[in-house]
């Protein structure tokens, strides 16, 4: 799964989510990522979330929504983000990632599973990882 | 306010022999992105274009590379979200086609629904001016090399937790 979350000069949000799904999944399976509130979510009142991981746990989880809602209640975004994966990881013993922006560009990152490859922009500057820490 | 761009490129059991290949990809997805934002472009059209350039890149599980079905198939999903007016887009069960996610945006601009689905979506497709590909051109060695480990295990990857199988997770 690949995603994508941006907040422009005019402070809208955007998020945009696209998968194959898992290998060897059943014809017709459908996942978390063209759900929204699950892959993608964004709202400019609040923020923007694109999630990765294992697809029906996210979904039941309601993953991407789930940080969204923690955020407007007033977690910062990379606290939300872990908190939330975190969770869903817990209750549902599978693993996920997600990437966060807040409206006001605050970053979230945060992953449950071995890796996930991640980069942002901030001021001409790319910052990028895979692994933990 | 300044603008921003982040992006992912999966989470799972990522190999080492996949991650100098998920880097560069992700890297140059989020330089795509932010060049649109330094343009002036809006953040959908930014988003947008990161994630086509990781939709044509084998490295990630979308678009070229995406892994296969149990019918040997390349089946997609793609969503994006406009956050000023809660819009959405989004397609499933989308085949012939490298670039899902510029179907959803289509759905969410051109269509009075959020999601379509499988014929209706490759149908709403062509009608918006989308070309098919050839379905074996979306196909990698790595995807097919995963769907073989896949079979081979007989029970679906559940990331770390479960059996280690990069496949195993989107």
């Amino acid at each position: 799964t690949v995603g994508a979350v941006a907040v422009d000069a005019n402070g809208h949000v955007a998020v945009a989510t696209s998968t194959g799904g898992m290998s060897g999944k059943a014809v017709g399976r459908i996942g978390d990522t063209p759900q929204i509130g699950s892959g993608t979510y964004a709202d400019d009142n609040i923020a923007g979330v694109s999630t990765t991981g294992h697809g029906e746990s996210i979904l039941k989880y309601c993953l991407a929504h789930s940080i969204v809602k923690l955020i407007e209640s007033g977690v910062d975004a990379n606290t939300a983000t872990k908190k939330s994966v975190l969770g869903m990881t817990k209750r549902l013993n599978n693993t996920a990632g997600a990437i966060t922006l807040s409206k006001n560009g605050d970053v979230g990152v945060y992953f449950s599973s071995n890796r996930m490859s991640w980069a942002y922009v901030r001021d001409g500057k790319i910052y990028y990882g895979i692994e933990h820490d | 306010m300044k603008p921003i761009i982040i992006v992912h490129g999966g989470a799972g059991d990522i190999p080492d022999s996949r991650v100098t290949g998920k880097l560069t990809g992700t890297k140059a997805a989020v330089i795509a992105g932010h060049d649109v934002l330094l343009k002036g472009g809006s953040a959908l059209d930014a988003v947008e274009a990161a994630v086509v350039s990781m939709e044509k890149d084998e490295n990630f599980n979308a678009g070229y590379g995406s892994v296969l079905n149990l019918d040997g198939e390349v089946e997609m999903e793609a969503s994006i979200m406009d956050g000023a007016r809660l819009d959405v887009g989004a397609v499933t069960l989308i085949k012939d086609f490298l670039h899902p996610i510029s179907i959803a945006r289509k759905v969410l601009s051109d269509s009075p629904h959020s999601l379509l689905g499988g014929e209706g979506a490759k149908r709403f497709a062509l009608q918006k001016g989308f070309e098919t590909i050839p379905p074996e051109s979306l196909i990698s060695q790595n995807a097919k090399d995963a769907l073989q480990k896949f079979l081979k295990h007989g029970e679906f990857g559940r990331t770390e937790i479960g059996i280690k199988d990069e496949g195993g997770v989107g």
